[in-house]
This record gives C-alpha cells, structure tokens and sequence, in this order.
C-alpha cells in the first residue's frame, strides 16, 4: 500500500 | 518523485529557510505570525509521528527533520529570543488559532482513511495545515506594510501547495490506485486560500509598486 500511499509524501 | 513534487518541497524548503533567514540575519520578526508558525509546529509534529516508524528514503526522513526543526525553531526564536520576541507585535496577531485546532481535530475524527491513532493525527495536519495560513493573511492585512521577505515567504508557501497539486494529478494519471481525495481537497482548500493573495502580490510585482493588501 505504501507505494500508493501519499505516506511517502511531506 | 516526480518534478512537480521536488519543486514544491523545494518551495516549501525555501519558504521557511526565507523566513529564518530573515529571523535571525536582522534579528526581527516583524510582520510574522506566530499564530501560523504555532501552527505549522503542530502540524509537522503530527504529520511526522511515524518518522521513528517507518523509513521511506533518505531525503524523506532529512526533508521530515528540517521542517520539524526549522518550524520549531522559528517559534522558539519568537517566543524566547530576547531580542527577536520585542519585534513581534503581539496585539496585531490576535486570530484565535485555537479556534482552527479544535474543528481540524473533530473532522479528522470524522472524516480519515483508516481510523488508527497515527492515521488520524496525520489527517488532522492536513486539514490545520490548510487553514494555518490564515492568521498570517490576517496579520498581512491589519499591518498593510508587507516588507518584502513576508511577502515571499507566504508566497513561496502557496507556491509549494500549487506544486502538490500539479503533482498529485500528475500522479493521479500515472499510478493507478493513487486516489487520495482527503489530500487533494485539503491541499486545494489551502492554495485556494492564497488565491487572492496571489492576485494583490502579482499585481504589487507588475505595477512594480508596494505589495497592500485591502483592508
């Protein structure tokens, strides 16, 4: 899910 | 990363080292809010909760670091410098930014994509980070005079909000499942609010005359 995750985003 | 998320975190880099830089090279805070900065503290700290949790890259977790401590170190400049907190005119920051906090709380508890502890506080920065602003947009309007490094700080700060947008259409056209409409409404709320001060700035800049916003 992490790579559509806005997670990886500030 | 695409470049449309690089230039607005770059922006967004730049905003806050304009506003220290301005802090700490002439010692003044004159102009800005400590009510906006209270609240960009608050949402970094609840945004980058999962910061010990999980790692994503390197210029993830550098980039996490320095808007904490930048962020922080701006209000504690403000609060706590003994020369810098004379210039902070506190009678003519008087939003209640307190009344922000509690809304963004209750829609975060209502309105979230998995309702964990962590999920929901990030949730809540989002929506306080939309309307942090808004203090600053008051003070701009009650002390008239924007000096110009204010004035580039808030506008580099729409900037980097303009930039997310790009990027999450961007990302929204590549990557199939990126569907994220809690981030996409908040981020538009948010550059929306700078949209008229985009306008007063930009007509400041063509008329190449002082930046005044109406009362």
């Amino acid at each position: 899910k992490l790579v559509g995750d806005t997670k990886d985003e500030l | 990363m695409n470049i449309f998320r690089l230039a607005g975190d770059m922006t967004h880099l730049a905003s806050v080292l304009v506003l220290l830089l301005k802090i700490h090279t002439i010692k003044s805070c004159a102009g800005v809010s400590l009510k906006t900065q209270e609240l960009y503290a608050i949402v970094f700290a609840t945004r980058y909760l999962d910061i010990f949790t999980s790692f994503y890259s390197i210029y993830n977790t550098l980039m996490k670091l320095i808007f904490l401590g930048s962020s922080f170190s701006i209000v504690w400049y403000m609060r706590y410098h003994k020369t810098v907190r004379r210039t902070y005119d506190r009678e003519q920051d008087t939003f209640r930014h307190w009344f922000l906090v509690l809304p963004c709380l209750l829609l975060a508890l209502l309105i979230h994509e998995k309702f964990t502890f962590l999920e929901v506080l990030w949730t809540f920065s989002l929506y306080l980070e939309a309307v942090a602003i808004l203090p600053q947009l008051v003070l701009l309007q009650r002390t008239r005079n924007i000096d110009n490094l204010t004035g580039q700080y808030v506008f580099l700060l729409g900037g980097y909000r303009g930039f997310y947008i790009l990027n999450w259409i961007y990302r929204y056209l590549t990557e199939p499942h990126f569907v994220h409409w809690i981030t996409w409404i908040a981020g538009l709320v948010q550059t929306l609010l700078y949209a008229d001060f985009f306008y007063y700035y930009f007509q400041s800049w063509k008329n190449n005359k002082k930046l005044q916003l109406p009362a």
